[in-house]
């Protein structure tokens, strides 16, 4: 159990350094345990250094680049070990343009092992996507669901 | 294995009996303000048996069941189910028998059961009513709750699993004490 | 003391009331004491039913929906007692483009009272404005300013 | 009233002195994540006097500075200054007069000096160092912090008003209990 997770823990901390530079085009990030010697109380603290920045606390990064960096982390997570499925809720809605180009193109090397279900307001990620459906509600206050499939792009 | 239907009936927003057909790959879902996305997303957390009325962003069981409107009437019941469609059904056996052993003492075990049968697909189903009351269905058969949590587990779906992703990603990975990242991976291991 | 926050909590009621309507394009809002008895105390109850809805918890209510309810309350507050310069951060950044409209429309009825630098990544709301400074980072890791002039539109 | 100009020099990301002119109406902030924009809105914040290190999102004062990259050095100290212009200048003296009362008493308090020359535009600047230090400065005279808060206060800008506004706004309106609510409706009184 203890080694399970020593493995998990390097595996995943390999794809989130991996992912990060892909997502933020460059700079590094990698994850570290608070205390190696005791795994079941040790803590992970997360280093990122986006590109031709120097690293400093989370805090400082902006709303977009925390963004980018949970999504590098949840990204690992899913390569190392794939969930069916995965349901995403406007995880891209503090990203600009180019972030929301790196973030599609990077979910996309995940297909093979996951489902993925994602809720957007970005044209962008819904121009990627291999299906659509629209949600809208009517006036007595009721979802309605509709089937959009795109033509061209996707084709 | 993925997700293959989802069907909301009196769910929050989803009066209406509302089918949603999910095929490999990337599904987009989009939509107005307010018009119930993230809904969807609360009825596949409630479906694997969310029990936490704050993930749900309601205080109680009533406030998943269509309250009404100014011109529709609010509903007595909810009902939501989901499809899984395992396409490597032998192997999940075989590897399901191993685990368990003794092919003989489980058999009143209804989710063991259910596997030995090598299904290629699964419809897990919850109902929920007014006087709060939850019901919980395997292929139509009224099921415990565990029995739902088992199945999900073995088909790599464990109960805290990243299934459901919503805004509260960003903190949950990054605001988090280093000591409660740690469950995140937990997870994964 | 107590006189003028009851005369200023009424003030803002009915301003809140207008203004989500205005900005849910219908729909009715208020805000209530919790304990009028008490004023020193009390605290505020925020109650809101967007057009088609009946009043449920403000947990319950959309991503969207919350955002617009809590620019609502800002508006009516900077109605009752203009602050005279206000910087907004990415406050519209949950809105699908027609909230993004009416919050653009209802902001410019607050422009005689306060001046705003509205900080943001929506189109509409970057077209509506008077002037724009587009802020990019250098290789370096150093902010750059530019004013972009806008032409057509804003003339 | 109004902001005209914002000065920054050496604040976070803001290396290179920078000078922003706003008018009135409306002005729009864009460009990519992480080039500078909310940079901008810490320095008016800071500027006016914010205490709060998480309000500005550093750990410590020497965070607001410069930290230097791979290729520019970090600094030593940051300014920002910000300029604010008052159309009504006989209109403030006038109140202010009054509300002061005895003309003699307080005419050694450089915000009152100041304010009864009815100066049509003032300059508010802060500065920090490294080590931790913090200056305040009214048109380029060394003040102390109190003085930046009646000057403000006089003008419309008092401690908590809603000069900068984030995202936390959301969770600040709706996601306060209904007690902490009822201090924003306090500043507004
Ligand atoms: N039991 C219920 N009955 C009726 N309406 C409900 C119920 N529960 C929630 N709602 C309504 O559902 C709406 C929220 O839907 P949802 O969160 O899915 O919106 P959304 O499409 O995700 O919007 P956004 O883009 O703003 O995130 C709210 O207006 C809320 O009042
Ligand atoms: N003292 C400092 N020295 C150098 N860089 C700093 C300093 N403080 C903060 N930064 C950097 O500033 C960046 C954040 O800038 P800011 O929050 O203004 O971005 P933004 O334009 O608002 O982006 P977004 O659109 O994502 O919100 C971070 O990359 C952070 O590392
Ligand atoms: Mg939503
Ligand atoms: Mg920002």
């Amino acid at each position: 159990m203890r080694r399970k997770f020593q493995e998990t823990f390097k595996a995943i901390n390999v794809e989130f350094t991996k992912f990060f530079a892909i997502l933020f085009d460059g700079g590094t990030a990698r994850l570290e345990l608070t205390n190696p010697e005791d795994l079941t109380q040790t803590g992970i603290d997360v280093i990122a250094k986006p590109p031709g920045k120097r690293a400093a606390h989370l805090a400082m990064l902006s709303g977009g680049e925390r963004a980018l960096t949970a999504t590098a982390l949840l990204f690992a997570i899913l390569k190392v070990s794939p969930t069916p499925f995965c349901v995403l809720d406007e995880v891209d809605a503090m990203l600009d343009e180019a972030n929301v180009g790196r973030f599609r193109d990077a979910l996309k090397t995940l297909t093979a092992g996951t489902q993925f279900i994602v809720i957007t307001h970005n044209r962008t990620t819904m121009e990627s996507a291999d299906a659509v459906y629209g949600i809208t509600m009517n006036e007595d206050g009721v979802s309605q669901a509709i089937s959009l499939r795109l033509e061209s792009t996707n084709g | 294995m993925h997700l293959k239907h989802l069907d909301l009936h009196g769910f929050k927003t989803f009066a209406n009996r509302t089918n949603f057909v999910f095929d490999l790959g990337v599904t987009a879902i989009v939509g107005p303000n307010g018009s119930g996305k993230s809904n969807i997303a609360d009825a596949v957390r409630w479906v694997m048996g969310e029990q936490s009325y704050s993930e749900l962003r309601v205080k109680k069981t009533e406030d998943l069941i269509f309250t009404g409107s100014a011109t529709r009437p609010r509903m007595g019941m909810t009902e939501v189910s989901m499809m899984l469609e395992n396409p490597n059904p032998w192997t999940e056996a075989a590897a399901d028998a191993e685990r368990t052993g003794d092919t003989e003492k489980t058999k009143l075990d209804p989710v063991t059961e259910l596997l030995r049968s090598n299904p290629s697909e699964v419809t897990i189903g919850r109902r929920a009513y007014r006087d709060g009351g939850n019901e919980y269905f395997l292929n139509g058969a009224r099921v415990r709750l565990r029995d739902i949590f088992e199945l999900l587990a073995r088909w790599g779906l464990a109960r805290n699993t990243y299934a459901v992703v919503g805004q509260g990603l960003i903190d949950q990975a990054l605001s988090l004490r280093p000591e409660e990242r740690r469950a995140l991976f937990e997870e994964a291991a």
